[in-house]
């Protein structure tokens, strides 16, 4: 494998926005992108990565290579990470160690990292991509991270409701409650604020609020969240990157005893 | 209120 990003932070947002969700992961390479999938302890939340060679200034992968790495030590060689650096990942053939290379070009300046490859035997579950949903909804990423961040204070469970008025996000706490409506909305001139709303039946879905603030790290990737419910599947938080591919989390509802 | 598991939704690989 040799990949190239332009700019070094593409590479820490990605890995920032899930490190604190899950510990370890295998990143699938071929020559369609990086693909990952890692489950949390708990097994409530699932994080699916996508990063096709869109994403790359250079691409190229031989054959299919596993790369299992810890996240939080590859998290501590990307803080070196910056905008007028590229990174370029290396993997030999028969990996056994991840090279990472920073080059900033205006600073004459290389930087290279080795890491220890771990092997990871994780549990994969088969999710269908085209899961079904009984809504969609898009939305700014800002506005969603502020709500969630402003309501998860009150309480540990999180409720959204989608129905003909629009979504609600509400908590119900020992002290406090809360509750944010929002109706869809077009902003020509900020596409960024846009909401929109499809529906083919009512939703209505409590989750753990802890979860949700771990997802809202990845806001980071993306200037839109898209969120797909069902009374019948987890919940999908989506953020796709501009250059294509993007993380999902699958999120696990709670439920009434 | 109780959590559910992934597992309760997607089965193993």
């Amino acid at each position: 494998l040799e990949a190239k990003f332009d700019d070094s932070t593409i590479f820490k947002k990605i890995i920032d926005s899930f490190k604190d969700s899950v510990s370890q992961i295998n990143f699938m390479c071929s020559e369609s992108g990086i693909e990952a999938q890692a489950i949390d302890d708990s097994r409530v939340l699932l994080v699916s990565l996508s990063i096709p060679p869109s994403c790359f200034e250079t691409y190229r992968c031989d054959r299919p290579t596993t790369v299992g790495v810890y996240l939080s030590s590859l998290s501590k060689l990307l803080k070196s990470a910056s905008s007028s650096a590229t990174l370029t990942l290396y993997v030999e053939d028969q990996p056994d160690e991840l090279l990472l290379l920073f080059e900033e070009s205006k600073a004459s300046k290389s930087m290279e990292y080795k890491m220890k490859l771990v092997d990871i035997t994780a549990d994969m579950l088969e999710v269908d991509s085209d899961m079904k949903s009984d809504v969609s909804v898009e939305m700014s990423g800002v506005e969603f991270t502020k709500i969630v961040r402003d309501l998860t204070q009150l309480s540990d469970s999180f409720t959204v409701s989608v129905g003909k008025d629009g979504i609600v996000f509400s908590v119900d706490g020992e002290t406090a409650s809360g509750k944010v409506l929002l109706q869809p909305k077009e902003d020509l001139a900020n596409p960024e604020n846009n909401l929109s709303i499809s529906m083919t039946k009512t939703i209505d879905l409590s989750f753990a609020s802890k979860y949700l603030l771990d997802i809202i790290k990845a806001s980071t990737l993306s200037n839109m969240i898209s969120l797909k419910f069902s009374e019948e599947t987890p919940a999908l938080f989506e953020f796709k990157m501009e250059k294509g591919g993007g993380i999902g989390f699958y999120l696990a509802p709670k439920y009434d005893e | 209120m109780k959590q559910r598991t992934l597992m309760a939704f997607f089965k193993p690989k």
